[in-house]
C-alpha cells in the first residue's frame, strides 16, 4: 500500500542520512524518489557527499568509500527492519585502519539487537570481536576443523604474520 | 530469537560433525583461505531451507554433499541443524526453543525436521516466514552484495524498500 | 593461423601447470581445448586441483583460492606473452598470511622481466616493495597529493595501525 | 621499454600538478580509502589513449576532469603525460626517450602529443600498437578482471589466447 511504503521510506531516509554520516564522519547521503508523484512505481536513488568532497556518482567512488557506503545503507535498513541474523563475509577487506574502526562501531552498536557472525581477515575486526572461531584444514585433508573459540595463538599468527 | 548452536556433517568440507556454539552478539570467524569459513555460511543458509544451488555456489543440489578429497572419501549425505533460542516467540511455535534438520542424500532424497519430527518443505517455510529470517529475512552479505547494492538501479532498490515495508 | 595458435596454447599450458603449482606449492591445473577438433573455433577450459583437495570447478573454490588461481593465470600469460607494465590493483586483498607470502614470491620473480605498479593496504607486500608511494589526501581537500617514496612513519600506520 | 616518469593535472582528484617517478620493478602504491590510488592507475590508462569513459568509472568522457571539492573549484582540463625509457627501441620511434601527452578540455576538445609534438589519436594508437602496452596489451587487474578471468566462458579464453598468439 502507498502509506506503507513511504512510511518506511521515509524512515529508511532518515536512518541512511544517519548511519552514512556516522560511517564517514561527516559528509551527506540521500535517498529520493526517481518519480515522486507515482509512489507505487516510482525508482530509489541514491546520491552521497564523502567529507571533503562533491556529491558524486556511486561510480566514481574508490572500493573502500563504495563499501563503506553500502555498509552505512546495510545498517539503514537493518535499523528500519532488523534481521534477527546478519552473516558478513570479508566485507572490511577493502577498507583502511580507519574505515576499519568506524565500520567496526556501527557494528558494535547494531549487535545490541542483532546477531552478528563476521568473517575476517582483518587484524582490526578479529581484536574487536568478543568471540572467535578458528577455522582450519588439516594440510591436504581436505576437511574443515572448528576450533572451540579461543583460538590458539599459532592460527592467529598464521592468518595474520604481522600480528606478532 | 537468536541462533545457538550448528551441527553439521556432510556438507561441502565439513566431512567430520562439527558442532559451533555461537554465544555472542557478534562472532569472528577467522582462518586460512579455503579451510571452510564461507561454507559455513552456506550450511547455515542451506540448513534455512535455501532451494537455489547457485546461491550457495553450487551447480546442482547435490554438489553440497561432501565429494571426498586426497585422503578422504565421499559421504552419501548432508545434513545441518540449526537449534533457536526462541524465548521471544518469534518462531511460530510455544517453544523456547526449537531446532531444525535438513538433510540431502546422494540419491537425490530430501528429509526436513522441526524438533526432530518430519515435515514437509513448506512447512520448513512457513515456520520462518514471520521471523525476518524467512528467505530474504537473513541477511548474508559478501563482496558480491556490496557491489549489487551499489550498482543496483532505482527500481531494484524499490523493491528492498517494499520488502522491508 | 592455427599453427600459432596451438603453439601459444601448448606454451600457456605449460606454464599455467606450473606458476599454479608454485603458487599454491602443489596441486594441479590445466587447459584443455573444448574441441580438439575445431580449432579455429573451440573454446579453452580450466580445471584446478587445490592441493589435499579434489579437482573442482572454479565456482566452488574459496574466495582466496579463485584470486590465487587468476593469479597464477596472470602470471602464466605473462611468461607467454610479457606485456612492459603490469598494474594490480588490491589483488591481494583476499589472501591468507601464507597464500600473500607466495604471490609475492612470484610477483618478485616476474618482475625481473616486467614493471610492476601494485595498489595494496596489505603490510606484507607493503614490506616486501622495494619503493612505495605514499598517496594521501589531505582530510577534506578533495586534492590527491602524492608523498615521495620514503613513506614517513605516520602514513604507514594510518593505514596499517597494527603494523607498529 | 620502462614507464620513467608520470605527469597529471586536473585528471580526477590530481588538482594539484603531480609527478611521480617510477624507479624500480615493483612498485607499491599505498594511502588511506578514496585519496586517489586507483585515480593514477585511470591516469595511466588514460594517458595511454583509453577511449572507453566506462574503463575508468566514468560516463562521460568530461567526468575524468577535476571536478571540484568542498574546498576547491572545478579545472577546465585535464593532462597526463607518460615518458617511456626506449633504450630497447620497443616504440616504434628511434628515440631513448619517448613522451605522450593527452589532454581534454571541458568544451570536449581533445589534444594528443607524442614528443610534445601535436599528433592524431590514432598516430598515438599507432606508436603503441607493438608494444605490447596498445589497448589489450597493459595488464591492468584489479577484483573485477579476477572475477571475470575465472567467470569467462572458454570462448573468453580463446580469445585471450588468440591475442596472446
Ligand atoms: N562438496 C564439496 N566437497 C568437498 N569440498 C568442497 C565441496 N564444496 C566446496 N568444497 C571446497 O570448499 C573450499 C571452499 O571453502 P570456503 O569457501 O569455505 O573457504 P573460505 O574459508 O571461505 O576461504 P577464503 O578465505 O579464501 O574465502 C574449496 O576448496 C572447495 O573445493
Ligand atoms: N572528476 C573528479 N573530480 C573530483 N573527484 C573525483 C573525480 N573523479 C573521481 N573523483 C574522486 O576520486 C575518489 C576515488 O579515488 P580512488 O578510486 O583513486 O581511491 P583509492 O585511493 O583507490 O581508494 P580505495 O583504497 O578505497 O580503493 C572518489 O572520492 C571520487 O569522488
Ligand atoms: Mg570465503
Ligand atoms: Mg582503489
Amino acid at each position: 500500500t502507498r502509506d506503507r511504503f513511504m512510511s518506511t521510506f521515509e524512515r529508511l531516509q532518515l536512518a541512511f542520512a544517519d548511519t552514512f554520516q556516522r560511517m564517514f564522519g561527516g559528509g551527506e547521503a540521500s535517498l529520493s524518489l526517481s518519480d515522486p508523484d507515482d509512489v507505487l512505481a516510482t525508482g530509489v536513488q541514491v546520491e552521497v557527499t564523502i567529507p571533503g568532497k562533491r556529491r558524486q556518482r556511486l561510480e566514481l567512488l574508490s572500493g573502500g568509500e563504495r563499501a563503506m557506503s553500502a555498509c552505512a545503507f546495510l545498517f539503514a535498513i537493518l535499523r528500519v527492519k532488523p534481521s534477527p541474523l546478519v552473516v558478513l563475509d570479508e566485507v572490511d577487506a577493502p577498507l583502511d585502519g580507519r574505515n576499519v574502526e568506524r565500520f567496526i562501531e556501527m557494528l558494535k552498536e547494531a549487535a545490541q539487537e542483532i546477531q552478528f557472525i563476521v568473517i575476517t581477515h582483518n587484524p582490526v575486526t578479529i581484536e574487536a570481536a568478543p568471540t572467535w572461531f578458528g577455522v582450519t584444514m588439516e594440510s591436504g585433508s581436505g576437511v574443515t576443523t572448528v576450533l572451540p573459540y579461543r583460538v590458539p595463538a599459532q592460527l592467529i599468527q598464521e592468518v595474520i604474520p604481522e600480528a606478532q | 530469537m537468536r541462533l545457538k548452536r550448528v551441527q553439521i556433517f556432510g556438507f561441502k568440507t565439513f566431512a567430520d560433525k562439527t558442532t559451533l556454539d555461537l554465544d555472542g552478539d557478534f562472532t569472528a570467524v577467522i582462518g586460512p583461505n579455503g579451510c571452510g569459513k564461507s561454507n559455513i555460511v552456506d550450511a547455515i543458509m542451506w540448513g534455512l531451507g535455501e532451494p537455489n544451488a547457485r546461491a550457495l555456489r553450487a551447480q546442482t543440489s547435490q554438489d553440497v554433499i561432501f565429494s571426498g578429497s586426497a585422503t578422504r572419501k565421499p559421504v552419501g549425505f548432508a545434513e545441518v541443524t540449526l537449534i533457536f533460542d526462541n524465548e521471544d516467540g518469534t518462531l511460530g511455535l510455544d517453544l523456547p526453543e526449537v531446532s531444525v534438520t535438513r538433510r540431502l542424500s546422494r540419491n537425490g532424497n530430501s528429509e526436513y525436521f522441526i524438533n526432530k519430527r518430519p515435515c514437509r518443505q513448506r512447512d520448513f517455510f512457513e515456520l520462518f516466514a514471520d521471523s525476518g529470517l524467512g528467505r530474504a529475512g537473513y541477511a548474508i552479505v559478501g563482496q558480491k552484495e556490496i557491489d549489487a547494492a551499489l550498482a543496483a538501479s532505482a527500481e531494484d532498490r524499490r523493491a528492498w524498500i517494499d520488502e522491508a515495508a
